[in-house]
């Protein structure tokens, strides 16, 4: 199963 | 007071395109340096990043950083109403709620102005942390678009594998599976046409088409687009702007659950 990710989990709110 | 003036409003109508299809809205936040724009797509999937150099500008003022909320559909109503090679001329005064587009045509003999309400967006800022990919990848952007395009018949996305021989783009889906492989361009005469890999390690990464699709909307701003990549971090898409800047797309990727 393949699984879309959000940047969110790669960069932070600055 | 900000005041930027372009000579040929077509530019900034290329740009609005590659962004529109991405972002209802956007906020140009504008300095000393230019201006710049920061944001996510609806979907938190994808991210776009635009700068455009002051430097870049035929005239550039910016006396205090200035914010502006800007509906993109709204923007692209009033640059359809330029011609090409109109000169355009972006103004606002300092803590203003409107900001005013101006066009004149090459004779000076039409001049249009048109106000369009600024908008208080509260978007959050991300930091994109430096990061060293594993595997660059400059090749023409119409190629790029090409690719894209045919393999989002296959399937909803796309593997693109990068290794030293070149770049693979996969798809698989009902209709059957389709593979593009790129080697990297042996003589470069014409340093647009080349495909040019930088790799320090392989990489296999999985992409949704509907973005990269989204991204290839920036190819009139460019001969050559860049493409990224580094194992578990989002893909960066890269289209120069001529003098001016460039404009950047982030995609999450897909993963193996």
């Amino acid at each position: 199963n393949v699984r879309q990710t959000t940047i969110g989990s790669y960069f932070n709110k600055i | 007071m900000f005041e930027a003036r372009l000579g040929q409003a077509t530019i900034l109508k290329k740009i609005l395109d590659a962004i529109k299809d991405l972002l209802n809205e956007g906020t140009f936040d504008c300095s000393d340096s230019g201006i710049q724009l920061q944001a996510m797509d609806n979907s938190h999937v994808s991210l776009v990043s635009l700068t455009l150099r002051s430097d870049g500008f035929d005239k550039f003022r910016c006396d205090r950083n200035l914010s502006m909320g800007m509906n993109l559909g709204s923007m692209a109503k009033i640059l359809k109403c330029a011609n090409n090679e109109d000169n355009v001329t972006i103004k606002a005064q300092d803590n203003a709620d409107t900001v005013t587009i101006m066009f004149e045509s090459a004779n000076q003999e039409k001049v249009s102005d048109y106000g369009m309400k600024l908008m208080n967006l509260d978007q959050e800022h991300l930091g994109i942390p430096e990061t060293d990919y594993s595997c660059v990848v400059r090749m023409p952007a119409m190629e790029f678009a090409r690719i894209c395009r045919d393999l989002a018949q296959f399937s909803e996305s796309v593997v693109i594998c990068c290794t030293k021989e070149g770049v693979k783009f996969s798809a698989s889906g009902d209709v059957g599976t389709a593979n593009i492989k790129l080697a990297q361009t042996g003589n470069v005469d014409k340093e647009e046409e080349a495909v040019i890999i930088e790799m320090q390690e392989p990489v296999t990464l999985t992409f949704a088409c509907r973005y990269l699709n989204a991204f290839t909307k920036a190819t009139p701003l460019s001969t050559q687009v860049q493409l990224s990549m580094c194992a578990d971090v989002p893909l960066v898409v890269e289209y120069r702007i001529n003098e001016l800047g460039h404009i950047r797309y982030y995609l999450a990727p897909k993963i193996e659950d």
